[in-house]
């Protein structure tokens, strides 16, 4: 464990705590994307799935409880809670699903760091499950990124939100680095090209988040 | 145990 991996676990928690904040406190979920978070339940559900067959270590087992509990609750409270759900705005929420997730099932189960398709093992089904929840935490994000550019005005929280979610992906990437200089054969080319276009596809939020920061403006995507 | 440290991390 290195600070950059720590403050981005930390960051990445946050993002959820806000999120949660938001929707368990005002009782609302304005502007926030429903297959984005639903997404990010199919991430952790397949990045999680030897939760308890792998066991690393006390800290690693709690954080993997927290991102599932919390990601299929704010699920829940989006789709099922009475107050919740009235607020979520399904015209503006139009991304489908599908088209991330079948191209990253596909590509999993071609760019894996097993490549060998003819062992289909248990945990040969377990590392394209890895994997592909890799490729998919990369592009989770669009749908949210395509209904901030619908709704006009962006809510500090959502904003919030959102900015913890680009940085603790970024935190990551000096983590990748740390690891490379300080571990030796710590090489992970899959992880490591999925988290940078993960980034990338903050880049232009980060831009204007960091431009309504600076003016103390609202914060607004151009269409 | 390679694929181990590959998966240390959330």
């Amino acid at each position: 464990m290195n600070i950059f991996r720590l403050a981005g676990d930390m960051t990445h928690l946050l993002s959820v705590l806000v999120l949660l904040l938001k929707i368990h406190t005002i009782k609302s979920c304005a502007g926030i994307s429903l297959k984005t978070q639903e997404l990010y339940a199919v991430v952790f559900a397949t990045r999680y799935l030897d939760i308890f067959t792998s066991y690393i270590s006390p800290y690693n087992t709690m954080m993997k409880l927290i991102f599932l509990g919390s990601s299929f609750s704010i699920v829940w409270y989006m789709r099922y809670h009475k107050i919740v759900r009235r607020s979520y705005d399904k015209d503006q929420d139009t991304f489908r699903p599908y088209i991330l997730m079948l191209p990253c099932l596909i590509l999993a189960l071609l760019i894996n760091e097993k490549f060998t398709f003819k062992e289909i093992s248990t945990s040969f089904f377990l590392f394209v499950m890895w994997t592909f929840s890799l490729y998919l935490e990369a592009v989770a994000i669009l749908p949210q990124l395509v209904m901030l550019q619908r709704t006009r005005n962006i809510d500090n929280l959502t904003g919030q939100y959102v900015f913890l979610l680009g940085a603790y992906r970024a935190l990551y990437i000096l983590n990748w680095i740390y690891r490379y200089f300080t571990e030796e054969h710590f090489v992970h080319w899959i992880t490591w090209i999925s988290g940078l276009v993960q980034t990338l596809l903050y880049a232009d939020f980060f831009y204007y988040y960091f431009q309504s920061w600076k003016n103390n403006v609202k914060l607004q995507l151009p269409a | 145990e390679k694929e181990k440290d590959a998966h240390d991390e959330l």
